[in-house]
């Protein structure tokens, strides 16, 4: 049974798709077998890993809609690594599959089909709380939240630890928060500390030990499709998601 | 009649709240009458401004639904400046405004109501392309899009450039688009001006000639509810969005 960690915060720019490129990539390094799905329009995590979205025939919006199935659309990033990539087309999915049936679970559904060939499956969620975050809500074991050291990030997490006690209640009683993760952390910024602190005082153990800094080869990784340990190994973005990888192997041990 | 700007990108974090609480701020001291409409449900721009949403008894969710006329849930921030607030229960108008008639124009008809006491309008668009920010496109007189100077803020352009134009065709034909603002640019960074370039190749004139620089001043103001202008008057925030204030009104004037 593959681990599907969604990777969510309504919050935009927070590092969302940094974490699933990246952490996707450094688990696939640790051996594990990792599927990496690009729920956002914008296809970020597609780019990211460098995959061209004008070559691509299917992609997710073709699975959610059933006129594909997963296994064609999925595409091999390099061993371990795999992507279900996102086009812009996925942007008519919210309005599409308002009057479609268990719209909700149309990912679940299709993720079942290919999850047996996993360990991981890490789904990238777009910046608001609409059908396609419901989607990936519903198909998860675990959330991961990524909160970004800045003062109006604090204000977005109440609306979304409702919404994923409202999804776990109503959709998928077995969804928990399987960890929060400070990102963009700058130690020259008091303002940095200072938001962690209060993060750390609100969610306590649920936040991973490791802190992703500010670090500007997480931002440039992108622009040659590659992730960051392929991009430079050494820097301390690759080393950030390589611990993380670590953490999030050590708490699966422990539960 | 005053012009409504709508500040959007559906890419997360790129400045939208930042410029619509330090450029309405701006103008404001420039003489120009403002009010800033928070249209994200996040609430940034609200408590941008220190407005505590606990003391709202309506915020533009009542105005959008005509349960409060507009009037009642403007404050006034400081001279020539006011706010219509947003809190969390705006998240539930995308789903409740679904089989409203005509819900694209909720927003547009409230501010008519309004607008004579105003020069400039600036509404604060949420990251998504969905009935808010269709709200906020179909009130507006034209469009200003923060980019931020970083890889991933280029992918969604031309999506956004296509709702832009979707909206003019069958909605708000008097639709421009007013300028296209560079943020968090970092003159140390190569990638910063990597993208500005490519920016600036794809839209010419259209991009302000004022860029907003990364300043931590920026950061930190939201977090005492003050504008940078009233946080840190000399910072390099603050100059660069009073430099922006000077260039809209000077563009108005040349048309
Ligand atoms: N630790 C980091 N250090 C430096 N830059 C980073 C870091 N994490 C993310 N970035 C950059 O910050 C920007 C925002 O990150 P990203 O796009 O991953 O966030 P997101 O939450 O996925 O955004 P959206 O809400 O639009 O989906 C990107 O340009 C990215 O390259
Ligand atoms: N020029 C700047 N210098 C430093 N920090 C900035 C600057 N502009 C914005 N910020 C900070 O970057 C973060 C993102 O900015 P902001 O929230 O305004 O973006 P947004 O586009 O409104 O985000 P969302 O997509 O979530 O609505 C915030 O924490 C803000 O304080
Ligand atoms: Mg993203
Ligand atoms: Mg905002």
């Amino acid at each position: 049974m593959a681990k599907i960690i969604a990777i969510t915060n309504q919050k935009g720019g927070v590092g969302k798709s940094t974490t699933a490129v990246n952490l996707g990539a450094a688990l696939a390094r640790s051996g594990s077998r990792v599927l990496v799905v690009d729920v956002d329009p914008q296809g970020n995590t597609t780019s990211g890993l460098g995959v061209s979205k004008s070559t691509l025939e299917c992609c997710i919006y073709d699975v959610l809609l059933d006129q594909c199935p997963p296994g064609q659309a999925i595409r091999r990033i390099r061993d371990n690594l795999d992507i279900l990539p996102a086009t812009l087309r996925l942007a008519g999915a919210e309005i599409e599959m308002v009057s479609v049936v268990a719209r909700e679970q149309r990912l679940a559904r299709a993720l079942m089909r290919v999850e047996s060939a996993y360990d991981k499956i890490l789904l990238d969620c777009p910046p608001s709380l609409g059908i396609l975050t419901m989607n990936a809500l519903s198909a998860a074991t675990e959330v991961l939240v990524p909160i970004q050291c800045e003062f109006y990030a604090l204000e977005g997490i109440t609306q979304l630890m409702n919404v994923v006690e409202l999804v776990k209640a109503h959709v998928n009683p077995a969804l928990k928060i399987g960890g929060v993760l400070l990102t963009l952390h700058d130690s020259r910024l008091n303002l940095s500390e200072q938001v962690a602190e209060e993060v750390r005082r609100h969610f306590g153990e649920r936040v991973f030990a490791t802190v992703i800094p500010r670090n500007v080869k997480l931002a440039e990784a992108p622009s040659f499709g590659q992730s960051v340990l392929d991009y430079d190994f050494s820097s301390r973005g690759a080393q950030a998601y390589l611990e993380l990888a670590r953490e999030v192997l050590a708490r699966e041990k422990t539960g």
